[in-house]
C-alpha cells in the first residue's frame, strides 16, 4: 500500500470532473 | 541516473540552461521510476528543489526566460514527487512547500500558475488529519499581506487572463477552498469576499465561454452557493 502511486493524478482528476465536490 | 546523482547536481551552481535540463530530466525520472526511487530522492531532494524555487522566485523582475522555465519545471517536479504517499508526506512536513506553491500563483506566467493552483486545489481536498484547505488559505493570506494586496487578487487576475485552462484552474481552487469549509459562515464569507472583489463581473464573461472543464467548475460554484443560501 505504501508503494501506491498516482495520488496526485487521482485528486486532480476528481477536481476536474467535479467528483471531488459532490456532497457526501 | 540515480536519485543521489540528481541530489548532487541540484547542489551545483548551475547556470539556468544547465539547471533547466537537469530539472526536466529529474521530472521524467520522478514520473517514471518506482516509489523507492522517489523515496531515495526523499526529503533532502525536496529541500533542494524548494530552496532553488525560493531563490528563483526571489530574483523578482530580472528573471530570465530560463529562470521562469526552471520555476515551472520545479512545480512539475513537485507534482511528480507528491504523486505517492511518501512524497506527499515530505511535502506536507516541509515548512515552505505550500508557501512556495502559493508564491507560484503568478498571473504573469499563466502556464505555471495553472499547475500551481491545481496542486493547491488537490492539497485542499486531500483527506488528512490537518485541515489542509486552512493551511492553503493561511499561506494565501500571508503572501498577500506581504505584498499588500487583497488575498484573492492574484486568483481574480488569473481569471481575467485569456487562458481558459487558467480560468478553470482558478475556479477549481476557489471551489476547493470553499467546499472544504465546514462552517456555513466561512463558506459564505469567502464567496462574498470573492464576489465583492470582482468575481461577480468576471463570472458573467466566463459563463459565455464554451468549455467543458469551466462548465463543471461553474456548476459546482453555483450549486454550492445555492445549497448554502438554502441552509442560511
Amino acid at each position: 500500500e505504501d508503494d501506491e502511486t498516482g495520488i496526485m493524478d487521482g485528486l486532480l482528476e476528481a477536481l476536474q470532473s467535479g467528483a471531488a465536490f459532490r456532497r457526501k | 541516473k540515480s536519485a543521489m546523482m540528481y541530489i548532487q547536481e541540484l547542489k551545483m551552481d548551475y547556470k539556468d540552461t544547465q539547471m533547466l535540463s537537469c530539472l526536466e530530466s529529474l521530472r521524467v525520472s520522478l514520473n517514471n521510476n518506482p516509489v523507492s526511487w522517489v523515496q531515495n530522492f526523499g526529503a533532502e531532494g525536496l529541500a533542494l528543489l524548494l530552496n532553488l524555487l525560493r531563490k528563483l522566485q526571489d530574483e523578482k523582475e530580472d528573471n530570465s526566460m530560463n529562470g521562469v522555465k526552471c520555476q515551472h519545471e520545479i512545480i512539475r517536479c513537485l507534482k511528480a514527487f507528491m504523486n505517492n504517499k511518501h512524497g506527499l508526506k515530505s511535502m506536507l512536513d516541509s515548512e515552505e512547500g505550500i508557501t512556495l506553491l502559493v508564491k507560484a500563483i503568478n498571473p504573469k506566467v499563466p502556464h505555471m500558475m495553472v499547475d500551481a493552483v491545481k496542486l493547491l486545489s488537490a492539497l485542499c481536498i486531500l483527506e488528512h488529519s490537518e485541515n489542509l484547505h486552512e493551511r492553503v488559505l493561511e499561506a494565501i493570506t500571508e503572501e498577500a499581506e506581504k505584498r499588500e494586496i487583497e488575498r484573492f487578487q492574484p486568483l481574480l487576475t488569473g481569471m481575467n487572463v485569456q487562458n481558459i485552462a487558467l480560468k478553470g484552474g482558478c475556479m477549481q481552487l476557489i471551489n476547493a477552498l470553499i467546499s472544504r469549509g465546514e462552517e456555513l459562515e466561512f463558506r459564505i464569507h469567502i464567496r462574498s469576499e470573492l464576489l465583492r472583489l470582482g468575481l461577480r463581473d468576471l463570472l458573467k464573461e466566463v459563463r459565455m465561454i464554451e468549455n467543458e472543464e469551466l462548465r463543471v467548475q461553474l456548476i459546482v460554484f453555483d450549486e454550492q452557493a445555492e445549497d448554502d443560501s438554502e441552509d442560511l
